[in-house]
């Protein structure tokens, strides 16, 4: 565990934590993708399967099993208990375009043939495109609540944060994995324009408006 | 380089 590691969870913890306290608070998912929390719940599903069958540490079963609940728990809160607030018409993005080509892209590119280990490529992919939805939708939209912001710069942040995990643990550790790091940099990149916008808008107090 | 036959990573 490096210092980076640690930050990028937490940070990743605590984006999971603002979405799920600001829909419980306002009791409402305006603004929210519920497309997006569908697969990130089916990304940490999919990667957490060895939950049972590799212990690694008490803090790595312990973070996920948080992340799996409470992402479950915000799937069931947008599309359960707060159902009558969820924008669907803005929330459009046709998901089948991501699952298969990831789906497949898993089977073709993987450090193993075995089902676990599609799983967790195909977890991995998925997750670097998994805020396409939620990107889509702020562009729809053209503006997001200023805590829905703060939650995609914390989320946004926790993989740039990885990113310098796997430099510190290639040079401290030797260790190094091309298919987390080549989709993590486009889980990244991904969010530039919003991370743009956030330093430029959000941080001095202005409210996060796309130019339309 | 290693390639870690157990994700250790979140």
């Amino acid at each position: 565990m490096n210092i980076f590691r640690l930050v990028g969870d937490l940070s990743h913890l605590l984006a999971i934590f603002v979405l799920l306290l600001k829909i419980w608070k306002s009791r409402s998912c305006a603004g929210v993708s519920g497309k997006s929390q569908i697969l990130f719940a089916l990304v940490f599903i999919t990667r957490y399967l060895d939950l049972f069958t590799n212990f690694i540490s008490v803090y790595n079963s312990l973070m996920k099993v948080i992340f799996i609940a409470s992402t479950v728990a915000t799937v069931y809160l947008m599309y359960i208990k707060f159902k009558a607030t969820y924008d669907s018409n803005h929330d459009t993005f046709r998901i089948e375009f991501l699952v298969v080509p990831v789906g497949g892209l898993a089977f073709l590119v993987n450090h193993d043939f075995t089902p676990l280990e599609i799983l967790w490529t195909f977890s991995i992919y998925l997750e670097s495109v998994a805020i396409l939805p939620q990107l889509f939708m702020i562009s729809k939209t053209g503006e997001a609540e200023t805590i829905t912001s703060h939650y995609l710069f914390a989320l946004g942040s926790y993989r740039a944060l990885y990113l310098l995990n796997w430099i510190y643990r290639y040079y401290f550790e030797g260790y190094f994995d091309l298919i987390a790091v080549v989709a993590g940099c486009v889980q990244t990149i991904l969010y530039c324009d919003f991370f743009y916008l956030y330093i430029t808008k959000v941080m001095w107090g202005k409210k996060l408006s796309l130019p339309a | 380089i290693i390639i870690e036959d157990v994700h250790d990573e979140l």
